[in-house]
């Protein structure tokens, strides 16, 4: 989706999305 | 634990079945940390149990950016806390994969 963004370092990939909603309600 | 402000989870069930897993970490509480970061965004990784170490993953997210080197320490501790737990429950209850 256009949230999620693919970085990748050092042949690691890392996939960055929005915390869910209800995650942050959480903290 | 000591709290980091920071929280890892599993992003998949882990269905022991080999070393990788796939993690999900994020800012939980941003007053916690000392340099800049995102707020508000997860970010997923995948983890070896045999060949990765947290700091070398925490290094990885402060040269990508995500987080200030200041907080490198706190990345990898949590991480560290979330995969020692994970191993944890692998050896006590292999059915609970």
């Amino acid at each position: 989706s256009s949230l999620t963004q693919v970085v990748h370092s050092a042949g690691r990939r890392f996939i960055v999305s929005p915390v869910p909603e209800s995650r942050l309600r959480e903290s | 634990a000591e709290d980091t402000g920071l929280r890892v989870e599993l992003a998949e069930e882990d269905d022991c079945s080999n070393s990788s897993l796939a993690l999900r970490l994020w800012v939980e509480d941003p007053k916690k940390l000392k340099g800049k970061h995102k707020d508000n965004e997860a970010i997923e990784f995948s983890f070896n149990l045999e060949t990765d170490t947290p700091e070398e993953v925490a290094y990885e997210m402060v040269k990508s950016g995500f987080f200030h080197e200041s907080d490198s320490k706190a990345v990898a501790k949590s991480i560290r806390d979330r995969v020692t737990l994970i191993k944890k429950t692998r050896e006590k209850k292999p059915a609970g994969c």
